[in-house]
């Protein structure tokens, strides 16, 4: 564990506590993609089934235990909450998610480093992670106006994706036999698509006005 | 190559 790990992992967390935030005190969804939330619900669950059967440590069981509840909490506020659900803006969330699903498992069948049912679905979970996040990034678009919980939420989400770059780095040159090509790719490519983002979120911030994306 | 069983990461 180094200090770009846990700072990763800590944004990573602080992002759900403000989503969640935003949805209990504001009861209100606006803005945020169910499409990305379900896929971040399926990636959780695909990568952590090893809770049953591994133990690398306390702070990874909790952290996976804390990551699975939350992903399922955002998602029943948003599908099944009397409130919160009502607010959920259908129409601007229309990215076709299951093409997602289907491409990262066809990709995990095709580049894994074992062909076994577990590694299988943990190396789709990583395929999957990396474009998660795009139904959302779509929705900002045609969201207009993007309140600050919502826009914070992406951002904090981009910075844990940046600090996890970081902590490769870190280990690369410090660990022997440390190499995760899979994953270094992905990891890549998934803090890539945050650039146009991450652009807007700090000239709205310089200019101090409310997040546009155009 | 580090698979999963490697992988200590979230």
């Amino acid at each position: 564990m180094n200090v770009f790990r846990l700072a990763g992992d800590l944004t990573h967390l602080l992002s759900l506590v403000v989503l969640l935030l935003k949805i209990v005190a504001t009861k209100s969804c606006r803005g945020v993609s169910a499409k990305t939330q379900e896929l971040y619900a399926i990636v959780f669950v695909t990568r952590y089934l090893d809770l049953l059967f591994s133990f690398v440590s306390l702070y990874n069981s909790v952290m996976k235990v804390v990551f699975l509840g939350s992903a399922f909490s955002i998602v029943y506020f948003m599908r099944y909450h009397k409130v919160v659900r009502h607010t959920y803006d259908r129409e601007l969330d229309t990215f076709r998610s299951s093409f997602l699903v289907a491409g990262s498992m066809v990709l995990a069948l095709l580049i894994n480093s074992k062909y076994t049912f577990f590694e299988v679905l943990w190396t789709f979970s990583i395929y999957l992670e990396a474009v998660a996040i795009l139904p959302q990034l779509v929705m900002l678009q045609r969201t207009g106006n993007i309140d600050n919980l919502t826009g914070n939420y992406v951002f904090l989400l981009g910075m844990y994706r940046g600090l996890y770059i970081l902590n490769w780095i870190y280990r690369y040159s410090t660990e022997r036999r440390y190499w995760q090509m899979i994953v270094w790719v992905s990891g890549i490519i998934q803090t890539a698509l945050y650039a146009d983002f991450f652009y807007y979120y700090l000239k709205c911030w310089n200019e101090n006005r409310t997040l546009v994306i155009p | 190559q580090m698979s999963r069983e490697g992988h200590d990461e979230l």
